[in-house]
């Protein structure tokens, strides 16, 4: 049976969460992206953090990789690290920007927010 | 659609990781004040250095509010008839000037329409192209017309007689001011299939207009249709709007570095005028990290 990594955790360390999606606010001024891009000057990314540790939720919709690689990483730790979190579906956004012939140009970018986080 | 006017109060400054709730779907905070101070003849005697300004018609903020609205309801813009399955929407500006109109004898029987489009990437697949004008009201400039109309307004490649596309104006529309919008795809494919030499710098698309009575041959003086050009501000210019189609996923960091390398042209030319100042605002353009 594997070893369920909730007992070996050290007293008084910080649990840390299991692999979701948390906040990442992106703003194009502080990027210093506001001479060329027009709207929007910031949105809403998201990013993937926490662990990939065993047992995998099903939502976070593992390869079959990535179960293989948490039980060995359950099994012993020192075999491989546990699978990734990572962003498993991304969405597109509209940009307004200037383009360097100062024309307004309008441009569908892909993958710019983050819709769900699995492990892989 | 409503003409989109994407202005929003100044946002506070967030704290990195807060949670941050939007009411509506609007991301974006444009400062078009910024935009339009810098491009107000008031606001551009103290930045005679940047480059013209850069003031968006209200047809791309709405092109731009429209497809964002229905990204966050999860529609695919692409699907929109308007947008003729395009992921890239690009307009170019006019570049005919109202001199080029009074050159010509009056009455004004034919105008040029000049447009840079060197710009517009050749590997992206063209989906389609229109030309927008904007008829001013003629107010009592219309009562001298010979008759009330219909007129027909017909546009031309500058070097052919080769009819692109036309459109009625019936005597109603014509005396109240409003946007023709003419399809001159077949033109611009036939442009890019010769022009297909990316060393050429001047990509310059020259379209002709005239307005005649109704199908019959005689031509009417455009001033009194309110198209001449004398005085119009940026957004009451005429664009060329040019649809495309990227197969592959578009590469943020290809508008990046192209921006980067013009403003890095620019600030040659700037750097010796403006180096010392570098008073906020003043100085060469932010450089970007």
């Amino acid at each position: 049976t594997a070893l369920n990594n909730r007992h070996g955790k050290r007293h008084g360390k910080k649990s840390k969460s299991r692999c979701s999606r948390k906040a990442l606010h992106v703003n194009f001024k502080e990027l210093g992206w506001d001479d060329w891009i027009i709207a929007p000057l910031d949105y809403e990314a998201h990013h993937c953090e926490g662990v990939c540790d065993f047992p995998l939720r099903s939502h976070l919709e593992p390869t079959n990789h990535a179960i293989i690689q948490t039980l060995m990483n359950s099994m012993d730790p020192n075999s491989t690290p546990p699978s990734c979190c990572v962003p498993t579906k991304l969405s597109p956004i509209s940009i307004l920007y200037i383009d360097s012939g100062n024309n307004v140009v309008y441009k569908q970018y892909e993958d710019m927010v983050v819709e769900q986080c699995g492990c892989r | 659609f409503q003409s989109a006017a994407i202005i929003s109060p100044s946002a506070p400054r967030r704290h990195r990781g807060a949670r941050i709730s939007h009411q509506d779907g609007q991301r974006s905070s444009v400062f078009l004040k910024d935009i339009f101070a810098s491009s107000h003849p008031s606001g551009v005697h103290h930045k005679e250095d940047l480059k013209e300004a850069v003031v968006p018609h209200d047809y791309m903020l709405s092109i731009y509010r429209t497809y964002s609205a229905a990204e966050k309801l999860g529609l695919n813009a692409s699907l929109f008839l308007s947008s003729k399955s395009a992921n890239t929407i690009t307009s170019f500006v006019d570049r005919g000037t109202a001199l080029q109109d009074d050159l010509l004898h009056s009455p004004l029987r034919r105008q040029k329409y000049l447009f840079d489009v060197s710009t517009l990437s050749d590997k992206e697949e063209l989906v389609g192209a229109e030309l927008r004008i904007f008829r001013r009201s003629p107010g009592d400039l219309q009562a001298s017309l010979p008759t009330a109309g219909p007129y027909d307004i017909q546009v031309y490649p500058c070097h052919s007689d080769r009819l692109l596309d036309s459109r009625s104006l019936d005597p109603l529309d014509s005396a109240k001011a409003g946007w023709e919008v003419l399809d001159v795809w077949e033109m611009f494919k036939v442009y890019r299939q010769h022009h297909h030499q990316p060393h050429l710098k001047e990509n310059q698309l020259c379209l002709q207009l005239r307005v005649t009575l109704g199908k019959s041959d005689t031509e009417v003086d455009l001033r009194r249709l309110g198209l001449d050009r004398k005085g119009r501000p940026q957004r009451e210019k005429a664009i060329l709007v040019a649809y495309t189609r990227s197969k592959k996923r578009e590469n943020l960091f290809n508008e990046m570095k192209e921006n980067i390398s013009s403003r890095k042209e620019e600030a040659g030319v700037l750097g010796e005028k403006v180096a010392k100042r570098g008073v906020k605002g003043e100085g060469p353009r932010r450089r970007r990290r």
